[in-house]
């Protein structure tokens, strides 16, 4: 039920 | 060359205990500033951010910024060999495909040398800009342990609740569901103790307790642990590491629905 973000959306590749 | 020289040995193998479950490979980055590392776990959603700074070693050596990639599993196995009293010396040369352990004991009677070989590994590396957090919560290490060991055996996912009062963690599964009520707490004598919540706003967000259990592996590292949460960014769990720098923990929330 619950969706689980993917962390890499949240900050920038460097 | 490298030099890293730490007398307190066992500090390291708590370090690699509290990664080794979420990370397989990983590079760590050796520069004047510190020994660190940034790594995902394999299915990009969490991530952890080692720094142990160069002041907090005896003898630090590093000529030159360095990145070794290394299996952690096999590095935590090499430093199990070390007794948490050794004192541990990590020594590469440039341009080796090798790194050496080396543990001495207190006594210094009894020296051993481990070698393991690096492994070229293809990271992304995360800018993390400094955020101001809508809710920061300190409690003690071993609390916040037992409430996600608690907690994963009812539900899955915990919703975290930050108000002025105090923290809530709730979960639910088949069997039914679970509450814990953390208040902020005011005593001054023992401040390991203390619940402390400095909140702009209140903040409710789900997380996976997988990994939250998963973290908690750093627990032997600190006895307070820092968790700051703001609406629509990963959370961050840190446990400072006393005179060396911390083990900071990412998890990014799950959407409600």
């Amino acid at each position: 039920p619950n969706e689980q973000f993917n962390i890499s959306l949240f900050y920038a590749d460097l | 060359m490298l030099e890293l020289r730490l007398l307190q040995g066992g500090l390291l193998k708590k370090v690699l205990e509290a990664m080794k479950d979420l990370v397989n490979d990983a590079n760590f980055d050796c520069s004047p500033t510190g020994f660190s590392l940034q790594a995902m776990d394999s299915s990009h959603v969490a991530l952890v951010s080692l720094l142990l700074r160069s002041e907090g070693f005896e003898h630090y050596r590093c000529d030159r910024n360095v990145s070794m990639g290394m299996n952690l599993n096999n590095m935590a196995k090499m430093l199990r060999c070390a007794g948490n009293d050794d004192i541990v010396t990590l020594k590469a040369d440039d341009g080796s495909d090798c790194i050496t352990f080396m543990f001495e004991n207190p006594s210094q009677d009894k020296i051993a040398d481990f070698e393991m070989k690096l492994m070229d590994i293809d990271s992304e590396h995360l800018g993390i800009p400094d955020a101001e957090y809508q809710s920061i919560v300190r409690m003690p290490a071993a609390e916040f342990a037992r409430i996600c060991r608690d907690l994963s055996t009812i539900g899955d996912t915990v919703l975290i609740s930050v108000s002025k009062e105090g923290v809530q963690f709730s979960t639910r599964g088949d069997m039914g569901t679970a509450n814990i009520v953390c208040r902020r707490t005011t005593t001054v004598d023992k401040p390991e103790e203390d619940v402390i919540i400095e909140m702009e706003e209140p903040v409710s967000l789900t997380f996976a307790l997988r990994y939250l259990n998963s973290f908690t592996k750093a627990t032997p590292l600190a006895t307070q642990v820092t968790i700051s949460m703001s609406s629509d960014l990963p959370m961050v769990i840190e446990y400072r590491i006393e005179g060396m720098g911390y083990i900071r923990y990412y998890l990014a929330p799950k959407i409600d629905e």
